[in-house]
């Protein structure tokens, strides 16, 4: 069942998939069908990553993907305070300082790195501007800002927790936010 | 009143106290000073009745009916926030109500990170548009520019030209347009302007220090090559679609930036996946 995506790439070969000149509804159905192959392949990595982070008997939760990180939509993140994050490298070489951005709606977070260390992070408001999208939107207030690394071919898990007042001030390198504001300039179409 | 300046180890951005627009972007490593005006334009399409001389723009076909875009800005500056921090710093611009940018400096990184969002695409005056960003800066780059043909071969590509035929140029916009597929720069003798895209767009230099790349289109008539429909996609709400995407841009001098682009170039195209699992697990526990 996993040849989907596989599939819906090979009927994306055609130049009007590739270049954008077929029928608006074949454009959907494009899309549809690369969808569904997506989603098939999240739910693969998933069996593959828990396979991995198996530990003894206990499986771990079923990993969630989000597909709108980039206008800061992410239901796993802004509706649970404890949640984990797995990244996967592809790549033949270590990865550092790539930075995730994560939707969230507390005030701060903890970050704790594989290592059991902890990270600095930023948060920054969800704006507008940011989350300009019409149709389903998340509820986030702010992002997560915080690098990870990541090596070759391999993967490293970050552990969130929604800070409480004690651990806010125990052991929390967030890096502080300043924000100047100008007012909006008004252009005559606005 | 004064510029605004952003930062990081590597790169420093400046940006226009009355415009708002980004105007110098020096390497702090090798001293590298570039000159620029990064904005968003736009093409308006060409309508007509498809006979040679008066094709029009469409899903198949670009074809602008002037070679100068129109500014797209609004009054004063387009800056409406500067957010500052250790981590990352961003400049937003509001370039109109369908055309704003962020522009991202992250700490440790080499290049910065521009992400626009355009759309929906104004329809009331009927009029296709072509949506570009364009960097117009100082460097004299002969005529030159270099696009990707598929993220691994790079071809120069020269003004009104071509390699094997003697070219007869009619679309002075259109016909200097290239697949850019992950990459275009420019460059001179001491500095190089990469700017890596997130999907495959089209991109032209059609004045000599100048890069420029298609981000969005909206057009009202059919070009008559075969899909017999207007490229004018309504979107979910009817109104139009909202396209975003990222650019991320390196200056660099040209011998060191081939490594450098080509790194950035795998990073971005086989970027980490991520995914999420709610965790009940203390750290202790889980670790």
């Amino acid at each position: 069942s996993s040849q989907r995506f596989r599939e819906a790439m090979a009927v994306a070969q055609h130049h009007d998939a590739v270049s954008g000149t077929e029928k608006q509804h074949v454009a959907y159905d494009y899309a549809m069908r690369l969808h569904a192959g997506a989603v098939e392949c999240q739910e693969v990595v998933s069996h593959a990553l828990a396979g991995k982070m198996k530990k003894g008997s206990v499986e771990p939760p079923a990993a969630q993907f989000c597909a709108y990180l980039n206008v800061s939509i992410c239901p796993t993140t802004e509706e649970n305070d404890h949640f984990s994050v797995t990244v996967y490298n592809p790549l033949a070489r270590q990865v550092t300082g790539h930075y995730l951005r994560l939707p969230v709606n507390g005030q701060s977070y903890t970050v704790t790195a594989p290592n059991g260390k902890p990270v600095k992070t930023q948060m920054l408001k969800v704006t507008q501007q940011t989350a300009k999208v019409r149709g389903p939107r998340g509820n986030a207030t702010s992002e997560l800002v915080f690098p990870v690394t990541v090596e070759a071919l391999g993967y490293s898990t970050y552990l969130i927790s929604r800070a409480t007042r004690t651990t806010r001030s125990l052991f929390m390198p967030q890096a502080e936010t300043n924000v100047i504001s100008m007012a909006i300039p008004q252009s005559p179409r606005m | 009143r004064e510029d605004i300046e952003i930062h990081n180890e590597h790169l420093s951005l400046i940006f226009d106290t009355t415009t708002g627009h980004l105007k110098t972007v020096t390497n702090l490593k090798n001293k590298l000073i570039l000159n620029v005006q990064q904005a968003f334009y736009w093409y308006n399409s060409s309508t007509g009745n498809n006979q040679d001389s008066t094709q029009r723009s469409g899903a198949y076909i670009f074809r602008p009916n002037g070679t100068e875009p129109f500014p797209i800005h609004t009054k004063g500056s387009v800056i409406t926030k500067v957010v500052t921090g250790a981590l990352v710093q961003e400049v937003h611009q509001v370039f109109s109500d369908w055309v704003t940018q962020v522009i991202r400096l992250y700490d440790g990184q080499l290049h910065a990170e521009l992400e626009w969002t355009v759309g929906p695409i104004p329809f009331k005056d009927s009029l296709g548009k072509e949506i570009i960003t364009r960097f117009d800066s100082d460097m004299q780059t002969d005529k030159k520019f270099y696009t990707d043909s598929n993220g691994r071969e790079i071809l120069e590509r020269e003004l009104n030209h071509r390699l094997t035929w003697k070219l007869n140029q009619t679309e002075p916009v259109a016909g200097n347009y290239y697949p850019v597929n992950s990459r275009i720069f420019i460059k001179d003798n001491s500095r190089q302007l990469t700017v890596l895209t997130d999907r495959s767009q089209g991109g032209a230099s059609l004045k000599d220090g100048s890069l420029e790349l298609m981000v969005h289109r909206r057009m009202f008539y059919d070009d008559n090559f075969g899909v017999g429909e207007a490229l004018n996609e309504t979107g979910v709400f009817g109104e139009g679609l909202v396209a975003r995407g990222k650019h991320y841009l390196m200056l660099e001098s040209p011998a060191d930036s081939s490594q450098l682009h080509r790194n950035l170039g795998e990073q971005l195209y086989m970027a980490p996946a991520v995914s999420f699992t709610p965790n009940t697990f203390s750290t202790q526990d889980w670790s």
